[in-house]
């Protein structure tokens, strides 16, 4: 399963 | 990180620079509005909530402390603080926040990537965000005298979402697995809704005269 926690923008 | 997003994230910056600047040395927050700051503040501390559970990068945890540090100090400054506070145009910051906050929330609860605490909050974050220049872009529009640092932290935040978009296109086409739709639709309003000032910012500063905004 793909990590949500990509989210690196700010 | 492209470069887009780091310029981007750079003009974000010097936006908040730009502002705690005229609140630091000048002791004035004329023609800023308070509801969009306040805003702001709720936009970061609902969207930095990973801050301490995921650990990204040095850079990303720096600017996000920035970003909450500076957002919440300005509110503070313009609320508390005995001269900057006086500078504050009250009576033309009407805007009634409220009422965007409601919608926000209930869009998040409705849309959102997963229906988690901290998802919903993270959508919540990029709504509200989108709608958060709203109360500033009124106040300026009833400033007759529009101060050149109020208007150049307008048009750093209107560049920065600008950038924004140009990086998740560069990121499109680079990481295909990356597509948040939230984001990228909410980013694109938030620009949207600077266009018209961007034109008049733009036109002033070609003509070399001061910043007007038709009422």
């Amino acid at each position: 399963e793909h990590e949500q926690y990509e989210k690196d923008e700010l | 990180m492209n470069l887009f997003r780091l310029a981007g994230d750079m003009t974000h910056l010097l936006s908040v620079v730009v502002l705690l600047l005229k609140i630091h040395t000048i002791k004035s927050c004329a023609g800023i509005s308070l509801k969009t700051q306040e805003l702001y503040a709720i936009v970061f501390a609902a969207r930095y909530l990973d801050l301490f559970v995921h650990f990204m990068s040095l850079y990303n945890t720096i600017m996000k402390l920035v970003f909450l540090a500076s957002s919440f100090s300005i509110v503070w400054y313009m609320r508390q603080h005995k001269i900057v506070r006086r500078t504050y145009d009250k009576e033309h910051d009407t805007f009634r926040h409220q009422f965007i906050l409601l919608p926000c929330l209930v869009l998040a609860l409705l849309i959102n990537e997963k229906f988690t605490f901290r998802e919903v909050m993270w959508a919540f974050s990029i709504y509200l965000e989108a709608v958060a220049i709203l109360p500033q872009l009124v106040l300026l529009q009833r400033t007759r005298n529009i101060d050149n640092l109020a208007g150049h932290y307008v048009f750093f935040l209107g560049a920065y979402r600008a950038l924004y978009i140009l990086n998740w296109i560069y990121r499109y086409f680079t990481e295909p697995h990356f597509v948040h739709w939230i984001s990228w639709i909410a980013g694109i309003v938030q620009t949207l809704l600077y266009a018209d000032f961007f034109y008049y910012y733009i036109t002033s500063w070609k003509n070399n005269v001061k910043l007007e905004l038709p009422a």
